[in-house]
Parts: C-alpha cells; sequence; structure tokens
C-alpha cells in the first residue's frame, strides 16, 4: 500500500450523561476531525509520519476538551503537570518529557529532547527549563487551566477518587 | 491522554503521546505516556499510543506488547490491539485503549471502557470519527 493512514485518541473513559448532547458530541468530532486535518496536511504533501502525528497532537493539545496541553487535568494539589513523548519507527529515536508545567505543546517538547539531546526523557522544572531554552512556547498555569476540568477535581476530592479523563461527571452530585 | 500514529506514503511509522494525566493523582506521579514502551512505541513493524490507567499500561509494557504480539505470534495488528487492550491491560489492574498502525497502513484499535474518542484518516478516503 503506498498510501498513508493516520490514527489518533482524544482519551478513554465512562459515558458521562452531559455529554452525551448532540451539541456535545458536535464540538468533540469537529475537534477529533481538525485534528486528522493538521496530520493530513504533512502526509498529503509525502511528509513524514513524525511530523503527521506532532501535527495532529498538537492539534488535540490546543484543544479544551481533551486532557492534553490546554484542558489537562489538575492534581490533589490543584496543579497541572504533564507529559508527552514521540517516538519514531524507521530509526528508533525517541524524546520525552514528564511533569512539565509551563510548556504549551508538550509534545514539541519531547521532540525537541529527541532531536536536540542524546536523551530519551527529560522530567520536571529542568525540563521546563529546557523546553524555554530550546525557544519553544511556553505558557502560564491559567492558559492550561478549564473549569470543567476543575470542576472535576473537586468532584474527585470530594469521592476521594482518582479518575481517566472522561470519568468524572461535573454535572451529577 | 491524547494520541497519533502515522504510516506516511514511504512506509514509516511514528507515535505521539500527551497527557495531563489523571484527574487527583498524586502530585508528581508518573504515568505510560511519556514512557517509551509503555504508553507510547514505534518500530518498523507498528506504531502504539495508549490511554487509560497508567499503571497497567506500565505494568505489561503495553505499546512495545502489541509490536512483540505482532513480531514474534504473528498476530495481526487488531489482534494484537484486543490481546494487550482487552486482555493483558486489565489483567495488570486497569483500563483503557490503544490505537496503532502497522507497516502496511493497517489500523488497529481496542478499548475496554465504554468511551474512547478516536480519528482514523486513510489516503482517498473520507476521514472517520467515534467517540463510543
Amino acid at each position: 500500500m503506498s498510501g498513508y493512514t493516520l490514527v489518533i485518541h482524544g482519551g478513554a473513559g465512562a459515558i458521562q450523561p452531559e455529554e452525551r448532547t448532540p451539541a456535545r458530541e458536535a464540538e468533540y468530532r469537529a475537534a477529533l476531525l481538525a485534528a486528522l486535518k493538521a496530520g493530513e496536511g504533512v502526509l498529503a504533501q509525502g511528509g513524514p509520519a513524525l511530523a503527521a502525528v506532532i501535527a495532529a497532537v498538537r492539534s488535540l493539545e490546543d484543544c479544551p476538551l481533551f486532557n492534553a496541553g490546554r484542558g489537562s487535568t489538575f492534581t490533589h494539589g490543584g496543579r497541572i503537570e504533564m507529559d508527552a513523548s514521540v517516538m519514531d519507527g524507521a530509526s528508533r529515536r525517541a524524546g520525552a518529557v514528564a511533569g512539565v508545567t509551563r510548556i504549551r505543546n508538550p509534545v514539541t517538547a519531547a521532540q525537541a529532547v529527541m532531536e536536540r539531546t542524546p536523551h530519551v526523557l527529560l522530567a520536571g522544572p529542568a525540563a521546563d527549563a529546557f523546553a524555554e531554552a530550546e525557544g519553544l512556547a511556553m505558557a502560564p498555569p491559567e492558559y492550561f487551566r478549564t473549569e470543567h476540568r476543575w470542576q472535576q477535581l473537586q468532584k474527585a476530592l470530594t469521592a476521594q477518587q482518582v479518575a481517566l479523563d472522561h470519568d468524572i461527571s461535573t454535572r451529577m452530585g | 491522554t491524547v494520541g497519533a500514529v502515522a504510516r506516511d506514503a514511504s512506509g514509516r511509522l511514528a507515535a505521539a503521546t500527551s497527557t495531563g494525566g489523571m484527574t487527583n493523582k498524586r502530585d508528581g506521579r508518573i504515568g505510560d505516556s511519556p514512557l517509551i514502551g509503555a504508553g507510547t512505541w514505534a518500530d518498523a513493524q507498528v506504531a502504539v499510543s495508549c490511554t487509560g490507567v497508567g499503571e497497567a499500561f506500565i505494568r505489561c509494557a503495553a505499546a512495545h506488547e502489541v509490536s512483540a504480539l505482532m513480531r514474534y505470534r504473528g498476530m495481526p495488528v487488531q489482534q494484537a490491539a484486543e490481546e494487550v487492550a482487552l486482555r493483558l491491560v486489565p489483567e495488570c489492574g486497569g483500563g483503557g485503549g490503544l490505537i496503532a498502525v502497522d507497516a502496511a497502513g493497517q489500523p488497529g484499535i481496542a478499548f475496554g471502557t465504554a468511551r474512547m474518542h478516536r480519528g482514523v484518516l486513510r489516503a482517498g478516503v473520507a476521514p472517520e470519527v467515534a467517540i463510543y
């Protein structure tokens, strides 16, 4: 097969009543189609799979509906700590960041670790500092924050539960 | 968690995963997404990206396991995806799902939760998206 294929996911979890509305589902579908389109923009020009997956994930990180980048979930302490990784099959090169808090698109930091250091994984404030030194887009904590995720945290704290992206309804008591 | 896997027109494969982790997670807790071989993997055979209870995906090296099942047991990508997402991961104490694409451009999608947002795009075919 000489064509290309792109597959994406936007997280797993339970079905929430307030999300089973046509309007809400249309929002999710539009965001998924936008991510596919971002990746296809690379593949249709004969671009590499690595650039396509990064373009698609960046699109999803920028969308507040999904638990990554903007719209990430909150920790027990009310912080946002993000992780990301990339891997290129042909070369087996890989890059990742963990526990970062200031990088607008963590997937681009994972790519920078892969392409600009001899390492695979950088973690914590030093990974944030590396991304900043490499000129990647940074953002303040409020950029990542959404009310939906904050309410999910309040529900999880009350229930003393640790939950998947889409496991907590922010409507039910 | 979000992720993407791709096979380009030259047959190359790649995977990417990004996440904020789980709601109310302990501060400092790291799940499978940044761990190569657990939440993300790509070799010449298959590219994989996972989502779910990270600890379970780490314990079974889920993303790498998909490749191992294909390379050593000759499983097609969809069967390997189901074996990992629907059997191995639950056996290791958690749920979730994964997406994969093999060197021929064949997708593999499996998830044990009621919901996993996902999309598939293939050259010359209309894109498909689904939620449940």
